[in-house]
C-alpha cells in the first residue's frame, strides 16, 4: 500500500458517495446514465468474486464489500426508488456495443483460462469502458449538472492516481500488472477531454458544465 | 508471457 494507491481507493470512494448522496438529496437521478452504474455493479461483481476465496487483508475485504453495497444502493435507487426521474430517453448508449468485445477480449487475452480470472479480466476490461454511456449522454443533452461533474472528476483521479500507484510499485517492488496497467491507461484517457471542460467551465463557478 | 499478479488492488 502507498499513499498513491490510498488516494486512488480514497477518490474512488468519494465518488461513488457523492453520487449516491446527489441522488438520494435530490430524489432524482436525472442526468445519471443508470446503464454506466449497471456496468459497475456488473465490474465490482465479476471482479470481487475472490472474496470467497482468497484472504488479502481487513482494509481490501471491506473495501469491496462497500463497493459492492454501494453500487448496487446506486442501481436501485436509479430503477427502483427514484425510477420516474430516470432519463431513459437519453441514456441510449448500446451497451451491448461494449459487452460483446470485452467479453470476447476477456477470452482471448487473460493471465489463466479460468472462470475466475476471465471473470476478472472482463472486470478490468468492463471498467475501463464503463463510464461510456454516461459520457454519452452528457454529450447527447449538451450539459451536466455540477454535481454530476465533481463524480466524474473523482472517478478520473481515482483512475489518474491508480497510474502513479503502478509507477510506484514498479520501480519498489517491480510490480506489473500488464493487464490492469494497459485498460486503466486507456480508462484514463477517456477522462481527460472531460478533465479539460471540468477545469475551464465547472471549476471557474458555473452551476452547469454546457459543452461548446 | 503473462503471470498472475497476487490481487491486492481494488
Amino acid at each position: 500500500m502507498n499513499v498513491f494507491r490510498l488516494a486512488g481507493d480514497v477518490s474512488h470512494l468519494v465518488a461513488i458517495i457523492i453520487l449516491l448522496v446527489k441522488i438520494w438529496r435530490s430524489k432524482s437521478c436525472a442526468g445519471i446514465s443508470g446503464k454506466s452504474q449497471v456496468l459497475f455493479a456488473l465490474v465490482f461483481t465479476t471482479r470481487y468474486l475472490d472474496l470467497f476465496t482468497v484472504f488479502i487483508s481487513a482494509y481490501n475485504t471491506i473495501m469491496k464489500v462497500v463497493f459492492l453495497a454501494m453500487s448496487y444502493a446506486t442501481v436501485y435507487l436509479i430503477y427502483m426508488r427514484f425510477r420516474n426521474m430516470y432519463d431513459s430517453e437519453n441514456d441510449t448508449f448500446r451497451v451491448e456495443f461494449l459487452l460483446v468485445p470485452v467479453i470476447g477480449l476477456s477470452f482471448l487475452e487473460n493471465y489463466a483460462f479460468t472462470p475466475l480470472e476471465i471473470l476478472w479480466t472482463f472486470s478490468i476490461f468492463l471498467e475501463a469502458v464503463a463510464i461510456m454511456p454516461q459520457l454519452f449522454m452528457i454529450t447527447k443533452t449538451g450539459e451536466a449538472e455540477s454535481i454530476t461533474t465533481h463524480y466524474l472528476f473523482f472517478l478520473g483521479l481515482y483512475r489518474a492516481l491508480y497510474i502513479a500507484n503502478w509507477v510506484w510499485r514498479y520501480h519498489t517492488e517491480e510490480f506489473f500488472d500488464q493487464i490492469a496497467v494497459v485498460s486503466g491507461v486507456v480508462q484514463t484517457i477517456f477522462y481527460c477531454d472531460f478533465f479539460y471542460l471540468y477545469v475551464t467551465r465547472v471549476l471557474r463557478g458555473k452551476a452547469k458544465m454546457i459543452l461548446p | 508471457s503473462l503471470h498472475i499478479n497476487p490481487k491486492d488492488e481494488l
